[in-house]
């Protein structure tokens, strides 16, 4: 009935004033730590008046350091050949579909090499390539374009002095 | 190439925690099972001859139990059992008139108070070996360090609790005590409650 509370412990006596706390797991709820409060509630106050922050220790409950190396019992297991290496096989297994997708290929194109015809697809390239423009007065882009005709430019009269 | 490890054998003792049988109360009879609870042996056996520098079990800070060897040097007992005080003893006033007492520096309308402390009933309490809580051993908590630390005396404000370990938690029983009866409880019960943190604490402890 504590709100946030997730452990209760039943009512024990308070004769040596003290209780041993084994912390769990699932306290944590899948999170690194956990801030808390440690609080105690004597009998003759009710859940209805209990307040846990009113004399409760702060203290935060924590999945410790973890330190990834085989134990001796994981070795001596692996010594024994129970091993669990699944990853590998799926690490292993994509790169090998990749290689055997490109083999694969490389065969089917080998037989199918004199079946091949794309030729109508190379002569729209090259028919591309070599279309004609046309006049340049005649393009869409420079219909409409005011353009000089060609005169001849001014000549220079030379002077009597530079003569 | 690595060599075969080959786990060790686990040692095991033969020394198990067995029953015993104690008097209690003058002529009562009770069996008492000895519990292990990490690493403490509750409600032990004494022994035959009291040994006064019998280890005795202390808490860090965090509440994990450490075993305390007394050592004599120089004559004197240094890491010894605690000394409790009178945190657990019970006064009783007794008043005395002069025609009581009839003391010669007394006057005849004086009253003489006596203060008597009386033991509490360790029948049960003595099957603990884990030190008590009492107010000289509560800690300062808060962000200035100036709130005590009442009823608690483990474990201290921001410990770390790691997961699979076990922690004592002790309180002052006494600080139990009923306002309008003047007793103290006789039964609490622990809770364990989520705190909102605040953002600017998270995740500033270094893993």
């Amino acid at each position: 009935d504590i709100p946030a509370t997730f452990f209760s412990s039943e009512w024990i006596d308070n004769d040596n004033g003290l209780m041993p706390v084994e912390v769990r797991d699932e306290w944590l709820q899948d999170q690194f730590d956990r801030r808390i409060v440690v609080s105690v509630q004597p009998i003759y106050i009710s859940d209805e008046d209990f307040d846990p922050l009113q004399y409760g220790i702060l203290l935060y409950i924590t999945k410790g350091s973890k330190v990834f190396k085989p134990t001796k019992e994981q070795l001596a297991l692996d010594d024994a050949g129970i091993t669990n290496d699944q990853w590998y096989y799926v690490a292993l297994s994509i790169p090998t579909v990749v290689v055997v997708f490109f083999v694969f290929m490389y065969f089917f194109l080998y037989v199918n090499g004199k079946n091949r015809d794309f030729t109508d697809v190379t002569r729209k390239a090259l028919n591309k390539k070599r279309r004609v423009l046309g006049k340049f007065s005649e393009m869409k882009k420079f219909k409409n374009m005011k353009n000089h005709k060609y005169t001849e430019l001014p000549s220079y009269k030379k002077t009597s002095k530079q003569n | 190439a690595r060599q075969v490890v080959r786990p060790k054998e686990k040692m095991t003792t033969s020394e198990e925690v067995k029953p015993w049988l104690r008097t209690v109360y003058g002529s009562q009879k009770e069996l008492v099972t000895p519990t292990v609870i990490a690493g403490v042996t509750f409600s032990e056996k004494p022994e035959e001859t009291p040994n006064p520098l019998k280890p005795w079990v202390s808490l860090e800070h965090d509440g994990r139990p450490k075993t305390i060897k007394p050592e004599i040097n120089k004559g004197r007992t240094k890491k010894g059992r605690p000394d409790y005080s009178t945190y657990f003893k019970t006064v009783s006033s007794h008043t005395y008139s002069y025609e009581e007492l009839k003391a010669h520096n007394m006057g005849p309308n004086e009253v003489f108070v006596e203060e008597e402390y009386i033991d509490e009933d360790d029948t049960y309490v003595s099957l603990n070996p884990i030190v008590r809580c009492t107010p000289n051993l509560y800690f300062n908590k808060g962000l200035a360090k100036d709130i005590r630390s009442e009823p608690f005396c483990t474990p201290y404000e921001n410990s770390r609790w790691k997961v699979d370990k076990t922690y004592f938690v002790t309180w002052y029983t006494r600080f139990f005590t009923d306002e309008n009866s003047g007793k103290v409880a006789d039964k609490v019960r622990v809770h364990l409650s989520y705190v909102k943190e605040n953002p600017v604490e998270k995740g500033n402890y270094k893993r």
